[in-house]
């Protein structure tokens, strides 16, 4: 499965 | 972290102590529009709800509060502010931002990366900054001229979520499974927004004269 990208961006 | 995110983070920094400096300043926030800044302390609130929960780093932390706390700052002096308030241009101020904050809630609703409480407000707030510059643009058309602190301060406002899609484009080459169509698609709309401003803006610096907005 896709690596569920955090919200690591402004 | 990126080259590019990071001139884009501090490109913001920049459009809000630009847009402090002109408002404690002056003590004036004639040009300045009241529905943007609350578009924008929206924004934040509802894209930062993982403040307290997703610990990043230090910095995004620290960013975070500092876009808070300054989005609010703005809102509260331009309302209650005794002196500031009086320069505000509330005739000219007329865009119906309630249809943005519904629109984009919608569209939130619609295309989101997952349905939970979180990510609608994530989207949400992308979408609504998108939009958050229009209230702005039409009162500066409407002033016509632009002084130069409220222009500089729109500039470095567009000009960071360009540095944002080059970010994108860094890191879809770099890393693997990065896929953020909501922030990129949304981000290419709000910086299209600024097209025609930077254009205006643009000519006024290479003529060294007064910006002004064709009625």
């Amino acid at each position: 499965r896709e690596q569920s990208w955090s919200h690591d961006e402004l | 972290m990126n080259i590019f995110r990071f001139a884009g983070d501090m490109t913001h920094l920049i459009s809000i102590l630009v847009l402090l400096l002109k408002i404690y300043a002056t003590k004036s926030c004639s040009g300045i529009s009241l529905k943007t800044q609350e578009l924008y302390a929206l924004v934040f609130l509802t894209r930062y709800l993982d403040l307290f929960t997703d610990f990043i780093s230090v910095y995004n932390t620290i960013m975070k509060l500092v876009f808070i706390a300054s989005s609010l700052a703005v809102v509260c002096c331009m309302r209650m502010h005794r002196v500031v308030r009086r320069s505000y241009d509330k005739d000219l101020d007329t865009f119906r931002h309630y249809f943005l904050i519904l629109a984009s809630f919608v569209l939130a609703l619609l295309v989101n990366e997952k349905f939970t409480f979180q990510e609608i407000f994530w989207a949400f707030s992308i979408y609504l900054e998108a939009l958050a510059i229009l209230p702005q643009l039409v009162l500066l058309q409407r002033s016509g001229n632009v002084d130069n602190l409220t222009g500089q301060y729109v500039f470095f406002l567009g000009a960071y979520r360009a540095f944002y899609i080059l970010n994108w484009i860094y890191r879809y080459f770099t890393e693997q499974h990065f896929s953020r169509w909501i922030a990129c698609v949304s981000g290419l709309v709000q910086t299209v927004l600024y097209a025609d401003f930077f254009y205006y803006y643009f000519i006024s610096w290479k003529n060294n004269a007064k910006m002004q907005l064709p009625a």
